[in-house]
């Protein structure tokens, strides 16, 4: 499964 | 989190801490766009979006307050403090930046990595910021000169994203799967953007000559 990928950059 | 983000991250926070310290103290703006600034804001608002939502870490968290709540406080200082607004130069920051915030929306509803809300928001605000400096740069060229406080801004500010770079690269080499071409090519186009700024700032200071940016 494709983790969801959050944006963990600022 | 590596090093160059840490580094990018915190140029990223001089920068607005030195706009914001010398409009504080200097109760002036003169030389600074307003517009840029107005887009920074709305670039932060669109991106942090999830701040409430996804907690990724204290660190991120607090850093994400700092710049919403700087960014809107220059905003409210070149507007609405009755001492610094006087100082505004709205003649010369003329640069129509709505003209950017719409081409960049509708390039974020095709170009995304999920056509979600909070996707394309935060695709937006990539987008803006690539070219958020553009009326800064325009108003640089304007007046000529740049008092070295400007100049240290936008210096500080274009420093911020090429370390980003060095981040995506080190990032794409140690984590499997780090893919985000979109981040990458806005990041890119934001840097070169800066590019030429960057080199007559370089000689300004290799020359310690003050900085004249050519009509």
């Amino acid at each position: 499964t494709t983790q969801e990928q959050t944006h963990d950059e600022l | 989190m590596n090093i160059f983000r840490l580094a990018g991250d915190m140029t990223h926070l001089a920068s607005v801490l030195v706009l914001l310290l010398k409009i504080h103290t200097i109760k002036s703006c003169a030389g600074i766009s307003l517009k840029t600034q107005e887009l920074y804001a709305l670039v932060f608002a669109t991106r942090y979006l999830d701040l409430f939502t996804d907690y990724i870490s204290l660190y991120n968290t607090l850093m994400k307050l700092i710049f919403l709540v700087s960014s809107f406080s220059i905003v409210w200082y070149i507007r609405h403090h009755k001492i610094v607004r006087r100082s505004y130069d709205k003649d010369q920051d003329t640069f129509r930046h709505y003209f950017l915030v719409l081409p960049c929306f509708l390039l974020a509803l095709v170009i995304n990595e999920k056509f979600t809300v909070k996707e394309i928001m935060w695709t937006f605000s990539l987008y803006l910021e690539a070219v958020a400096i553009l009326p800064q740069l325009v108003l640089l060229q304007r007046t000529r000169n740049i008092d070295n406080l400007t100049g240290q801004y936008v210096f500080l500010l274009g420093a911020y994203r090429s370390l980003y770079i060095l981040n995506w690269i080190y990032r794409y080499f140690t984590e499997p799967h780090y893919v985000h071409w979109i981040t990458w090519i806005s990041g890119l186009v934001q840097t070169l953007l800066y590019a030429d700024f960057f080199y007559y700032y370089f000689q300004s200071w290799k020359n310690n000559v003050k900085l004249e940016l050519p009509a």
